[in-house]
């Protein structure tokens, strides 16, 4: 495993001293795997399931090569929420499920069908995203073999091994956080990213 | 690649928190640059579970602007990690263009010069090297005159009106690019538009980075 994984890179002399605390969100759950869609031996898949009642809102590439992934997010997007129906949004590291044909959609329904699948919730409320190499089909089945972990370790707190889990050649994970205080009690907000190179976006 | 995911517990329908998230895309995650690249998976997810107590119905309510306000922190917060992030980075940029005649000038001019490999590698060799911004704003495509643009790097003017500024201090312009985090600023003179956006320096570990790492 050692000899298959490359060097971690030095940590950006930009980054934050450590990552933030970040509150836990109520009605959100993270877990994270290692399930070497490229690399062996480091987290590569995240998993957030979302309970019923959820509002999702989105913003993508406008690129016209726009991967599969993001084609369907963006109709899911578009679609009427089944009544009653949970969520959730899965991300792999390590290959971009980009510029695959019709694989690349293949890929995605066996992904998303197996987290929905597994979450008892409806395929159109998953949703997915890849990062990593272009052009090479994703090998969905890694991720598929790996839900029954990922489930199995879902916990509100597991928001840090989630953005980890989806850096590429990131240095370090993203995470901010803020909150608003209302009379009813605070609202809480908690995000992650990742991103470090091929950055110039252009999201609508 | 981008990939953002947000939550928050706020009770708020679809429809008004894509308004909300559509409008602040601009100001944040479209308003960076590493390496001037699109890529083909950058996507943006807010999820709101509707757990915390009081709904955001009205987007002119206080609550709403509240909301909104933090909601763009986080999401400012994020891109500008992205950008600390950038492959082979030692330097954090601000570029912030005023004067513009319009909004899309302001733009044109603030990235001509976040994407000008040769405004990055002067940052990387900490040149304070205002000769440079005056290319990238003359390719910019956006309107300018060259006997109105003012060009300061930090709090330092060094060059308006057509020309260098005569007294600026090189010595004291070469000491501030030797700070991690940089402020390019670009006045146009011609209006009153505005646009502020951040990179990063360009160095050689970002080819060592790139030429490494096939995907």
């Amino acid at each position: 495993v050692a000899a298959a994984v490359k060097k971690a890179h030095d940590v950006s002399p930009l980054a934050p001293a450590a990552f933030p605390a970040l509150p836990e969100i109520a009605g959100v759950s993270f877990a994270a795997t290692a399930a070497g869609v490229r690399y062996a031996g480091r987290t590569d898949v995240m998993l957030a399931s979302i309970a019923p009642g959820a509002a999702i809102a989105g913003a993508f590439t406008t690129s016209s090569t726009r991967s599969a992934c993001v084609l369907d997010c963006q109709a899911k997007l578009a679609m009427t929420v089944p009544e009653g129906a949970g969520a959730a949004i899965i991300v792999n590291s390590g290959n971009a499920n980009a510029f695959t044909g019709a694989q690349g959609q293949t890929s995605v329904d066996a992904v998303t069908g197996a987290v929905a699948e597994a979450l008892a919730i409806p395929a159109s409320r998953v949703f997915s995203s890849s990062t990593g190499v272009i052009g090479e089909p994703l090998p969905h089945e890694r991720i598929v073999e790996a839900i029954g972990a990922l489930k199995a370790g879902l916990a509100p707190a597991g928001i840090e091994a989630a953005a980890r889990a989806i850096m590429t050649t990131d240095t370090f994970p993203k995470g901010a956080t803020a909150e608003v205080a209302t009379p009813d009690g605070p609202i809480r907000i908690a995000g992650i990213a990742k991103g470090s190179g091929m950055i110039a976006p252009n999201m609508a | 690649t981008m990939l953002v995911y947000i939550f928050t517990d706020a009770k708020i329908s679809a429809a008004n928190l894509q308004k909300i998230v559509s409008r602040n895309i601009g100001g944040s995650f479209n308003a960076i640059t590493v390496d001037s690249d699109t890529s083909t998976s950058d996507s943006l997810l807010v999820v709101a579970t509707g757990r915390a107590g009081t709904e955001i119905r009205d987007l002119r309510s206080k609550l709403s602007k509240e909301f909104e306000a933090a909601l763009s922190d986080v999401m400012l917060d994020l891109a500008k990690q992205v950008v600390r992030d950038g492959e082979g980075a030692s330097k954090f940029i601000e570029v912030r263009v005023t004067g513009a005649e319009s909004d899309v000038d302001a733009a044109k001019v603030a990235f001509a010069i976040a994407n000008s490999p040769l405004v990055k590698t002067a940052c990387a060799g900490e040149d304070a090297n205002w000769g440079r911004v005056v290319a990238a704003v003359g390719k910019s495509g956006a309107k300018a005159d060259r006997d109105l643009l003012k060009i300061g790097f930090g709090d330092m003017v060094l060059a308006e009106k057509g020309w260098r500024v005569p007294d600026y201090s090189e010595a004291a312009a070469s000491a501030y690019m030797k700070n991690k985090e940089l402020v390019i600023s670009v006045d146009l003179g011609l209006g009153k538009a505005a646009k502020t956006v951040w990179t990063c320096d360009l160095t050689h570990r970002y080819i060592d980075i790139n030429a490494d790492y096939r995907s």
